[in-house]
């Protein structure tokens, strides 16, 4: 029962 | 994922008191948005208590300056829902920080007009979620920590 999607992120500004 | 609804019937049946308003948004919305799914979890209030609460957990797609991420969520529904809003938190990995705003503070809740003029039936989860994105793709409520390290974040099942 996993599944889902890998959490993700915009990269930090740099 | 399809839910299988007689299972959140169940999960439904300690408090919940508008149990098939609340399966059948669950459902819809988890129809609609296949990685968020149904957990029971023990929810902690200001005050210290605590209770056995339904959440809606796992991501939403959230286009921000043309790159799609997989945002971590995690909706809290009260015993009196669809008639209180939910509680909603961005979830972040161990790979993310939090980015406070005018709608997410220190400890990753967010906070949105929708949520704050909450009325049923013409609010929703579907409704809340579409608002999140929208919202979130202007400011995104977590960014990645800068390291060059990778590694797989610790996503609670």
């Amino acid at each position: 029962l996993n599944g889902g999607a890998v959490p993700s992120a915009p990269p930090t500004y740099t | 994922m399809a839910i299988n609804e007689n299972a959140l019937r169940k999960m439904l049946s300690k408090g919940y008191k508008y149990r098939d308003l609340t399966v059948r948004e669950i459902t819809n919305v988890t129809t609609q948005y296949k990685d968020l799914r149904p957990v029971m979890d023990n929810y902690v209030f200001n005050d210290g208590s605590t209770k056995e609460l339904l959440s809606l957990t796992g991501t939403v797609p959230v286009t921000y300056r043309g790159n799609i991420y997989n945002i971590p969520i995690c909706l809290w529904l009260l015993d009196s829902y669809p008639y209180n809003p939910p509680i909603c938190f961005v979830k972040p990995t161990s790979t993310m920080m939090i980015k406070t705003g005018k709608h997410i503070d220190a400890n990753g809740k967010i906070y949105l007009p929708y949520l704050h003029e909450w009325k049923h039936p013409q609010s929703d989860l579907f409704g809340l979620i579409q608002v999140m994105i929208v919202v979130f793709g202007e400011e995104p409520p977590v960014f990645s920590r800068p390291t060059t390290q990778t590694q797989y974040p610790a996503f609670q099942t």
